[in-house]
């Protein structure tokens, strides 16, 4: 991230904005809830708080205009130039322009509104362009952004907390530690002894164990596992996921939400995404995946809900008609239910909590009982 | 994206790169001359644009650069100042 020359910023929490005209493009209600959801996303990391005003000067003034506009920064019709913002200062400093040549809605079928506000007002507050191009704050519009489960990037989070600070921790405001990704509050959860995980996965040679926003990323040439916000790989992809498998033949992981999936293959995020888990032959009473295995040997994969799961077969790619199974009678000594799995060395791992059960799929057994976090080397 | 229209004209994409060194990445405006050599202040633009843009450095407008220079973007200039 970066900020402007001098790093300008509000000497205040309290800030004020104002919709100054509106764009025929969308109604005044869409407008008003794209502005006040992207101030919203940098409201949740900082003390900053916004309030709206409707007449005389606002910290921020929000307006759409085309060609010149009044600032000798003329606005160059459709495409190119979709938007600009001044860093935060009197006058027309703060203030974020949009340019009414482009077509802008509410979904990303022309220019998504509170995308684009969301980096505008980045700027409002005084962060510049970042080079990362996960980051809010790069300067390329990037429309694949999932808007359901939107998240600022870790770089974007470092970059305005180091103008403003981490919100104050209080029951209504969600604390978001400044550094999240920072080695040490990963080293010390990743060693208590009530660990649990939301899902587990192989990726390309590594372990992913993933946790609310973040995950450990485990290579087995290294002891020390590496801790990461999910969005500072993945935009899209939403915390607190439900589960995770490598499929390796495709190179792809697959990472499930509720009825969602995304597919990543690396840093790339796969266009096409999230689909809906009922396209792989999922029945609709399954509202979300507890975990998933991929067999790599067998092209096998296994998704466990409550206490049943399903095996799809990746050649065919289709879902074996002879299930769901109950999840006790085919791994005797797993339990009804699973939290994450994956699977290594031929042995399929299940994660319950803070146990972890080690489970020969040849000879049906379960072959050790483990912690939940013994890939650490704690 | 009127490039995709007119992929292979010269002058049209010398124009456009100038156009978006100046904008985005602080090319002096007298700079007119498009010449295309280690030296000259327009491959160094390219280069500061592509480690901005986190693509290689080949100080070439290839096909990766070009692609990223025709999505739409944030008017604010990469450039202090």
């Amino acid at each position: 991230f970066s900020t402007f020359p001098g790093t300008p910023k509000w000497r205040k929490n309290q800030v004020t904005y104002r919709i100054v005209n509106y764009t025929q493009d969308l109604s005044r209600k869409a407008v008003d809830s794209a502005i006040e959801k992207a101030l919203k996303v940098w409201e949740e990391v900082t003390p900053l708080t916004f309030s709206r005003i409707y007449e005389g000067e606002a910290d921020i003034m929000v307006s759409f205009a085309v060609r010149e506009h009044g600032d000798f920064v003329p606005f160059d019709g459709p495409g190119g130039v979709l938007a600009h913002a001044y860093a935060p200062g009197p006058g027309t400093n703060g203030d974020a322009h949009f340019d009414d040549d482009e077509q802008w809605t509410e979904d990303t079928t022309g220019t998504n509104l509170f995308l684009v506000a969301a980096h505008e007002l980045g700027h409002s507050l005084g962060l510049f362009h970042s080079a990362k191009p996960e980051a809010l704050m790069y300067p390329v519009y990037k429309p694949s952004t999932n808007l359901a489960g939107f998240q600022l990037s870790q770089d974007d989070v470092d970059g305005i907390q180091s103008l403003y600070g981490s919100p104050p921790a209080s029951s209504d405001v969600p604390v978001v530690p400044s550094k999240p990704s920072s080695p040490k509050p990963g080293v010390s959860a990743m060693c208590d002894p009530d660990l649990s995980f939301d899902a587990v996965s192989t990726l390309r040679g590594e372990i992913l164990f993933f946790k609310d926003r973040h995950f450990w990323r485990k290579s087995l040439r290294t002891p020390e596992p590496g801790f990461y916000s999910i969005s500072s790989f993945w935009l899209s992809v939403p915390s607190s996921i439900d589960a995770a498998y490598e499929v390796i033949s495709r190179d792809t992981v697959f990472i499930f939400k509720g009825t969602q999936f995304w597919a990543i293959r690396g840093h790339e995020e796969q266009a096409g995404y999230p689909k809906s888990i009922y396209t792989l032959g999922l029945p609709v009473t399954v509202s979300k995946i507890d975990a998933a295995i991929s067999d790599k040997e067998k092209k096998k994969t296994y998704f466990f809900a409550e206490d049943k799961y399903w095996r799809f077969d990746e050649r065919k790619r289709t879902m074996e008609p002879e299930f769901p199974r109950k999840i006790d009678e085919d791994f005797p000594g797993v339990g009804s239910k699973v939290d994450a799995a994956f699977e290594a060395f031929g042995f399929f791992y299940f994660f319950r909590g803070s146990s972890q059960l080690e489970f020969d799929p040849n000879a049906k057994k379960v072959t050790h009982v483990l912690k939940s976090n013994s890939w650490f080397n704690c | 994206y009127p490039l995709d229209e007119v992929a292979g004209d010269k002058d049209t994409i010398m124009e456009l790169l100038q156009k978006y060194l100046e904008n985005y990445y602080g090319l002096e405006k007298d700079v007119q001359q498009f010449k295309i050599m280690d030296s000259s202040p327009v491959i160094k633009k390219i280069q500061e644009m592509q480690k901005f843009l986190g693509l290689e450095m080949t100080g070439k407008l290839d096909s990766s650069t070009m692609e990223v220079m025709h999505k739409p973007r944030c008017g604010v200039p990469d450039v202090g100042g």
